[in-house]
């Protein structure tokens, strides 16, 4: 069973044309193993990334050399599942 | 076990199995109604169910509604369950729809991708995709709305079986899919197809493929415009609609865009709400005010299908 321990989800509402750019080569940087739950499209919508524990350094780093601003969603993803797996057993029951 | 429609509980995520079972309480409580059909088994050997809403007639004009496709995306199918009582409930006390379902069907199918379901509740809740074997890969599963028989392997979808938008070896290479496209061409009477996924809050309608306007698009952007006014005077929650290539991004081997060639006009996709804190996490406690609000949407297209038909 996968854990998600100190995973973040952090949230970019972005701003221009070169940030979509700059967001769109992180979708490529594989080793970093990202997922997108919203992808890099356009200024309207918002990107958001699940980013695993092990690159939130090098994530975070990258943005701010490119000057992309971003906000963390979900601080710690695995409190979030733990509560509604708690959640499920209880109304299991 | 939760052992009638009455105690079940509609504000909790659910387990296939449960859900499976709820169909048969559904039907038992509504038998003049509602049946269940199984079109198919999936990848590993589970049962696809639909659940059929008719008064009667033989492959009458038909609206085919799916939640699920798409795993991690729990609020989809829970709202599915929600509006499946709904209208089973419904049909007799709301004038449109009882008058809706005395000339026309409504199949539902509330787990599409139930191996994916299954899988995000056994390990892996942030699973995405089928859990077909990819032979030569280590990765495993397609994108089963990559997969469809619309531009396949176009733009907006991978070739690379490690990702989340993997579209597959071949079109309709996925069961899960050519399972729903065998029973839509076989019935040949759809007129309106609607899948539902989480989240970001959108009404779109084909193409995904293309950023070209199809032959429809002014009607179904009305039409689209108006069932999200309905949405968003229940709670506020705030949508957009418009083209799936206008409003999200380019994405080959999708169903609405499938569905549409084949002639079903009324085709639409929607993003349930998540307002922005909890992506594929919402809580259960707003799996209701999203059916709910859903609803209202989705009743203004189902009526307007009604009487717009072609």
């Amino acid at each position: 069973e996968r854990l998600f321990v100190g995973d973040q989800v952090i949230r970019i509402n972005v701003e221009s044309e070169e940030q979509i750019q700059a967001l769109q080569a992180l979708e490529s940087q594989e080793e970093w193993k990202l997922d997108f739950w919203l992808h890099p499209v356009s200024a309207d919508l918002p990107v958001d990334i699940r980013v695993p524990r092990s690159s939130l350094d090098s994530v975070t780093e990258y943005l701010q050399a490119h000057g992309i601003p971003f906000s963390v969603m979900i601080d710690n993803l695995q409190e979030l599942l733990d509560q509604e797996r708690a959640e499920m057993v209880q109304n299991q029951r | 076990m939760e052992r009638s429609t009455r105690s079940f509980n509609f504000g909790a995520y659910h387990r296939l199995e449960t859900i499976y079972s709820w169909m048969d309480s559904l039907v038992a409580q509504y038998p003049k109604l509602v049946s269940k059909q199984e079109i198919g088994k999936s990848y590993e050997n589970r049962s696809m169910y639909v659940l059929k809403f008719s008064t009667g007639g033989n492959k009458r004009p038909a609206i085919w509604i799916d939640t699920g496709i798409h795993s991690r995306e729990w609020v989809s199918p829970a709202t599915g369950v929600w509006t499946a009582n709904k209208i089973a409930s419904d049909y007799g006390r709301d004038a449109s729809l009882t008058s809706l379902l005395d000339s026309m069907d409504i199949y539902m199918m509330l787990l599409t991708n139930p191996d994916g379901y299954a899988y995000t509740h056994s390990n892996d809740r942030m699973w995405r995709k089928t859990r077909s074997r990819n032979p030569g890969s280590m990765c495993r599963g397609v994108d089963p709305n990559r997969n469809w028989n619309a531009q396949f392997g176009g733009p907006g979808a991978s070739r690379n079986p490690c990702s989340d938008s993997y579209h597959g070896p071949s079109a309709h290479s996925e069961i899960e899919v050519k399972n729903v496209v065998d029973f839509i061409l076989s019935h040949g009477n759809f007129k309106s197809f609607i899948s539902v996924h989480a989240y970001s809050q959108l009404l779109m309608y084909p193409y995904g493929y293309s950023c070209s306007a199809v032959p429809d698009a002014r009607e179904l952007d009305t039409v689209g415009r108006a069932a999200v006014q309905k949405l968003t005077s229940l709670y506020g929650t705030r949508y957009k609609v418009g083209s799936i290539c206008k409003i999200i991004y380019q994405a080959s081997g999708g169903s609405i865009d499938w569905s549409y060639n084949q002639g079903i006009k009324y085709s639409f996709a929607f993003e349930l709400r998540d307002t922005g804190r909890y992506g594929f996490i919402l809580p259960a406690n707003q799996i209701i005010p999203t059916a709910t609000e859903t609803w209202l949407a989705l009743k203004h297209i189902m009526e307007y299908v009604h009487k717009n038909s072609y």
